[in-house]
């Protein structure tokens, strides 16, 4: 067996499958259930499923490019691949969609590939284990159907057992009393099962093993727990009808207590229209005395502005309980649209209130005027987003600022604003990610999704344009570095884990790319600039630090990052700071 | 030995030894050329790791296992392998350094 650098730290692991509306999701989940089983029931390690992006193992099932620079090749070939473990998409283990699988868990390959033999095999790469060249390991890198049945060749146990140990024993409540027991007990076990002995072995026979038992009555255990859990949902799912329907009886109860009073108002309205009127035609019968009573001239304004006052409250309770039925109308339409069955949220009583604030200007020249500057940053101790060589000159990018080295040294007056060079790019400028020089001698900048070309200091028209106008994936948030590689004079491009080429006659992303990053041997992922100096040497930035890189060997040419400040703003060392050379 | 031969060209052989790290993956990028003798070693380790007949020839049982399906992953511990974290431990803790 052999084993790849990193292991996971911990011994409890989560996975999580990203496709679940798949039509066989419920059988991957129980294959991966049952593959991610063998591997615990042979070491420490425990495996928990959760709904989350944020599992330690993702199971994903793609076709062709899928993002990560490693695309499936359709039908047959090349089956899945998974990473080793670590952070991000260590760990993750993808399927090729395009491959007919098995998901039944059948020996027969007439039925298309087994999954549950591959997944066996990816997810021991998601655990820290290589290839093995041993044909009878689950970690032979060649498909083989081989029957599982909860035991693992010797090669794949003793890889997983040095990487997490060996399974502790549990005993139940009846743990022997001495050793004489255990001894027994593990003389027992010998007898039991002899992977070194041929299949006649008695204990080696299924029907014979007491293992097996011990595996079914676990495999049912399991079931019964997959069975509750799946109750319990369910319970779950009920309560929330319940309460649903409760919610809305409630409402409904509301509504009519509300249309009753509103009836109760119009009822009492009438009464006093019918009164007004007689009162009206007595007065009309009597005026004389009708003047002579001031007071009920009163008394009958009171009542005039106390009805206006109660049909103003009707109309404001009649026009909240139609925006909360049309609030309830939207949810409805808004779950059934969904599918989702997450229990609603009471819409507030409140109306919106009007208002003469204008939507938010999308001229983003007039968000930040007011926003303080950003500090210059130590010219000495601070990373770089783009570094360049422009017309001969160094220009180091920092945030809204930039340092200009030519074959004197640093300019003075620098760093200064980008945008005093280039008032075109956007006047909220934070940061650019990434600058270079291009044959036609434009310099373009990456800002966020979009790419900016000047001639010398003026836009060139047209620009800005997104990112996907490249042919860079249009879900691309940021580029990372750009940069023309002295080996072959072709531009690149990095982001995250992946890089791609731009054919300089099209201006469009080569065919073939994304690639990963790993082929940069010793950059990593995640760079923070590149480029190409006057020595011809292409040089990797990250963090304080920066690599030069042996474009014949392809890969650095010092493993060890060296301090961007000495080199690049000429700044002295500090007292009992040591080259690495003297070191 | 001939038939498999024209049947498997060259180019699929490279591509395949460059995919499952048999050789250098940056060859995809920097298109180097390898040596005859560099190819035989490489389609050496190839067939030993495959469990085959190990002749350094593009030979049947050569071109038979290079189409079964199989994993993604490459075959050899090497530098450029699937581990974002893999080149820190390569590089970063075997390294000594001469006082």
């Amino acid at each position: 067996f052999a084993l790849q650098g990193p292991k996971w730290s911990r011994t409890d692991l989560t996975w999580s499958m990203v496709n679940r509306s798949m039509p066989d999701a419920s059988k991957v989940e129980r294959m991966v259930q049952t593959a991610l089983d063998v591997w615990a029931n042979h070491s420490k390690l425990t495996f928990r499923e959760v709904y989350s992006d944020q599992a330690d193992i993702q199971i994903l099932f793609a076709r062709r490019a899928h993002g990560d620079g490693y695309k499936f090749d359709g039908p047959g070939q090349v089956l899945a691949h998974a990473f080793y473990p670590g952070e991000g998409r260590g760990g993750d283990a993808h399927f090729d969609a395009d491959e007919t699988w098995n998901f039944d868990g059948e020996s027969d390959d007439s039925h298309g590939t087994n999954f549950l033999n591959v997944a066996l095999h990816e997810l021991g790469h998601s655990l820290g284990l290589a290839h093995s060249a041993i044909p009878d390991a689950v970690m032979f890198p060649w498909y083989q159907n081989n029957e599982v049945a909860g035991n693992l060749p010797d090669d794949d146990r003793y890889g997983i057992q040095q990487l997490y140990g060996t399974k502790e024993k549990t005993w139940g409540p009846y743990k022997p009393q001495t050793t004489t027991t255990t001894t027994t007990t593990t003389t027992m076990r010998a007898m039991i099962y002899r992977a070194d002995k041929p299949a006649y072995w008695p204990w080696n026979n299924p029907s014979n093993n007491p293992n097996n038992d011990r595996n079914r009555a676990r495999e049912r255990q399991e079931e019964e727990r997959r069975r509750q859990e799946k109750e319990r949902r369910r319970q779950e799912e009920e309560r929330r009808h319940q309460e649903e329907e409760r919610r809305r009886q409630v409402e409904e109860r509301q509504r009519q207590e509300e249309e009753r009073w509103r009836q109760e108002q119009e009822r009492q309205e009438e009464e006093n229209r019918r009164r007004k009127i007689e009162h009206k035609s007595q007065w009309e019968r009597n005026p004389s005395k009708e003047r002579n009573r001031p007071r009920e001239r009163q008394e009958m304004e009171r009542r005039r502005q106390e009805q206006e006052r109660q049909e103003q409250e009707r109309q404001e309770q009649e026009d909240r309980r139609r925006e909360r039925e049309r609030d309830r109308q939207l949810e409805w339409e808004r779950r059934n649209r969904n599918g989702a069955r997450e229990p609603v949220t009471p819409t507030a009583n409140t109306t919106p209130r009007p208002t003469n604030k204008p939507y938010p200007t999308v001229h983003r020249q007039h968000h930040h005027h007011n926003k303080p500057r950003k500090p210059k940053p130590d010219s000495c101790m601070t990373y770089y987003d783009a570094i360049s060589i422009i017309r001969g000159e160094l220009f180091i990018f920092r945030g809204p600022y930039l340092w200009r080295i030519g074959t004197s040294g640093l300019y003075n007056g620098y760093p200064t604003e980008i945008r005093r060079h280039w008032s075109a790019l956007p006047e909220n400028l934070t940061k650019v990610d990434a600058v270079y020089e291009n044959k036609q001698r434009q310099i373009v900048f990456f800002i966020g999704r979009e790419y900016y070309v000047f001639n010398s200091v003026m836009l060139a028209p047209g620009f800005p344009k997104p990112l996907a106008s490249l042919g860079l994936p249009p879900t691309l948030t940021h580029i990372d570095a750009s940069f023309v590689w002295g080996h072959n004079n072709r531009t690149y491009m990095t982001s995250g884990t992946l890089y791609w080429r731009i054919d300089d006659y099209t201006g469009q992303v080569e065919l073939d790319y994304p690639r990963d990053m790993s082929i940069w041997s010793g950059v990593g992922y995640n760079i923070d600039a590149a480029f190409q100096y006057l020595d011809g040497k292409t040089y990797f930035f990250k963090n304080l630090g920066y690599w030069e890189f042996n474009d014949d060997r392809m890969k650095v040419a010092h493993a060890r990052a060296k301090l961007s400040a000495r080199r690049w703003m000429q700044c002295a060392r500090s007292a009992n700071e040591v080259d690495d050379e003297q070191r | 030995s001939k038939k498999a031969k024209t049947a498997i060209s060259e180019d699929i052989m490279y591509n395949y030894l460059m995919q499952f790290d048999y050789l250098p993956k940056s060859d995809l990028e920097t298109g180097a050329l390898r040596t005859e003798d560099q190819l035989k070693e490489a389609i050496r380790s190839l067939q030993s790791f495959g469990n085959i007949t190990v002749t350094g020839e593009i030979d049947s049982a050569t071109a038979r296992l290079i189409q079964k399906p199989r994993c993604g992953v490459g075959d050899r511990r090497s530098a450029d392998s699937f581990s974002p974290d893999n080149l820190y431990h390569e590089i970063g803790s075997n390294v000594r350094v001469r006082r």
